[in-house]
Order: C-alpha cells, then structure tokens, then sequence
C-alpha cells in the first residue's frame, strides 16, 4: 500500500472530501492551462494588445482552405472546430502564417519584413515556406495578358548581409495571388535563430503593363502580403516511432 | 475504457471540456473553441488489471498471467493512466501576431486502463 501513496497516478490521486469542489477544479484548470502551454513550447500566454486586422486573416485562412468566414462574421475552422481530429500524428506538424509589417525606418515602398519565429516554434525544421503576393490589374486599353518580371530580394540573416534574389515571369489575366518560394530564405532565419525576413519587392513592366503589387500602406488590409511556412518538429525525424 | 459516472470507483475517463472563452484564451486560440481535458481517476484491484481490455500493455500482460498463477511479483501494483490518446489540431497566435495552425499528438485522453 506504501507503494500505491507513491505512484501518483496508482488508483487515482485519492481526492480530500473536504476539499470544495471549485478549488479543486481551479487547480486542476490551471494545470490544464500549464499543460497547453507547454505542449505548444510557451511559458505563458501571447499577449494580444491588437489583434490582426479580420480582412488579413480571413484571406489568409480562406487561401489555405483552412477556415470560412460564417454569416455572424465568426470563423469557422472544419476540422479543428470544437472536436479534436482523432488522427493518430506521430509527428508535429506546424503551419505558420505570417503578415508582411513595415519598418517605419526604410522608406522604400517596396522593402517589408515578415516576424517569423517566435518563442513556441524555435526547434522547428522548415520544409516549404512560400510568399503570397496579391497583383491588381488597373483600367487600361491593353488587351489579353499582361506579362510582368517580379523580384523578390531576401537579405540573409545578420545586420548588412547579402541579398539573394528569386525572380518569376508572372502573366496575369485578372488581378489575383501569385506565390514565390522562399523556402531557402527562411530556413536560414531559422537556422541561425534569427526571427525577422527583410524582403524587397520590384516589379519590372509592371508601370508600362498597368499592374499593381499590393505590398503596404495601401490601404489594403485583405490583400496584405503574408508568408506560410510549413514545418515540423525537428527532432521528430530522430524520435522513436511507435511500434 | 470505463466512462466515469459516479457509480463505481474504478479506473475510469473522467471528462472536463474547457471552453476557451469561459477561461479568457479564445483572443489568442483561433480554433478549436474549447480543450477535451479529460483525465483518469480510480483504483485498479488486482482482478482489474487481468481484464483484457484494460491491460495496457504487453508487459501488464504478462504480470497478470503471474498474478493468476498466484506467483505475485512483488508488491506490484497498476495504475490508471491513459491506454489510448488522439491528436489536437490547434489554430492560434503566437507572440509574433503570427497565425500557426499545430497538429499536437497525444494531447487528449480517449481511453482508461490499469497498467
């Protein structure tokens, strides 16, 4: 029996009658809470002083199939909504979607940065990361397809470090999102445990061709450019599968 | 597993649902609305852990067949924990304003057994 009081778990934490019903599920939430957290690597809760703007998001989560804007403007996420999704994952994986933000010290219009890394996702391997870009067709007597060179600069981690460059012919019929790997760019944010991706955004023929890269300052909250990066836990290729 | 409902002592699944909005986290958790954080609760007597569905494991397996055998190994005793757990998918901000979509294993408590 000496035993049993040792093994926490052995027949259940033998409860005190007298302890009153609401003290005890205070504790047990606020190990509910702990566990949460630490499952998801934080200490504490994000602080959310002002939150993203709706149109962003919903953009965002609608372009990724994962969630739809219902009529009482909540947002519903089908398979996550409410019901755990029972799938058996041995490894965790994670999806990040990141909002372009401006830094007020660079007055290039076309310079912008996107904060990815935070305190719950550091030992995160990348496996794809990729920039969504939203293209405007303005009036124009043009016909048919516009065709624009669109270049995409990332600087490398560190203070004054190197720029690299990935280009793509775009040709647009409509206005409408354009996609741009970066894979490569953040994975070495990430390796070097840096958090933020400076990027620079030139358009060439897109004057002459009458189109518009939606970046910032526009105005233009549902068409804000945003990073996804797809990872997964790092060590999760060392850890044992299950037999 | 046995569900909890008050009427035996034994190991059990007992459930607690945590709505996210009751506890103030539902700024940050964009989905899903609440946490299954259910738990497990009650003894295992000896005659418990012989019982097929509830033996965890292989190596319970074997203890059981000592124990009917009446060659107990020792003062060795099961405990009720989670025999079966399923994954969480979550939807929520980080501190960076960042939208991170995690599929977390193991996150919630399906199942009771003695071990």
């Amino acid at each position: 029996d000496a035993s049993r009081d040792t093994c926490a778990s052995c027949g259940g934490a033998q409860r005190d009658p007298e302890e009153p019903e609401s003290r005890l599920s205070g504790d047990f939430l606020e190990a509910v809470k702990r566990h949460i957290l630490s499952r998801l690597q934080m200490r504490e809760r994000p602080n959310i002083t002002h939150p993203l703007p709706k149109a962003a998001m919903v953009t965002a989560l609608r372009k990724l199939h994962a969630g739809k804007l219902l009529e009482d403007g909540r947002l519903e996420i089908p398979e996550l909504d409410g019901h755990p999704t029972g799938n058996q994952v041995l490894e965790e994986n994670s999806e990040i979607i990141s909002f372009a933000e401006k830094d007020d010290l660079v007055t290039s219009k076309s310079s912008l940065f996107f904060l990815i890394s935070s305190e719950g996702n550091q030992n995160l391997e990348v496996v794809q990361a990729t920039l969504w870009l939203y293209f405007k067709l303005l009036p124009s007597e043009l016909r048919g397809r516009r065709k624009v060179t669109v270049k995409v600069y990332y600087q490398e981690p560190g203070l004054g470090s190197r720029w690299n460059l990935v280009e793509r012919r775009v040709e647009l019929k409509r206005s409408g999102w354009h996609t741009f790997g970066l894979t490569d760019a953040v994975r070495l944010v990430f390796q070097k445990g840096d958090r933020r991706q400076n990027l620079d955004v030139r358009c060439e023929g897109c004057e002459a061709e009458g189109v518009l890269p939606v970046l910032l300052g526009l105005g233009d909250e549902s068409h804000r450019p945003f990073l996804v990066v797809q990872a997964r836990q790092a060590d999760a290729k060392h850890r044992i599968r299950k037999r | 597993g046995l569900e909890c409902d008050g009427s035996s002592s034994l190991c059990c699944r007992q459930q607690f649902y945590i709505d996210f909005r009751l506890i103030g986290w539902n700024d940050w958790i964009i989905a899903p609305s609440g946490y299954f954080g259910n738990y497990c609760e009650g003894s295992c007597p000896a005659y418990m852990a012989g019982v097929p569905g509830s033996a965890s494991s292989f190596h319970t397996a074997v203890v059981n067949q000592y124990r009917m055998r009446g060659m107990s190994p020792g003062s060795m005793n099961s405990c009720c924990i989670p025999t079966k757990l399923s994954t969480m998918s979550m939807l929520y901000f980080d501190d960076e304003y960042n939208i991170v979509k995690r599929d977390v294993p193991n996150m919630i408590v399906d199942e009771c057994g003695c071990a």
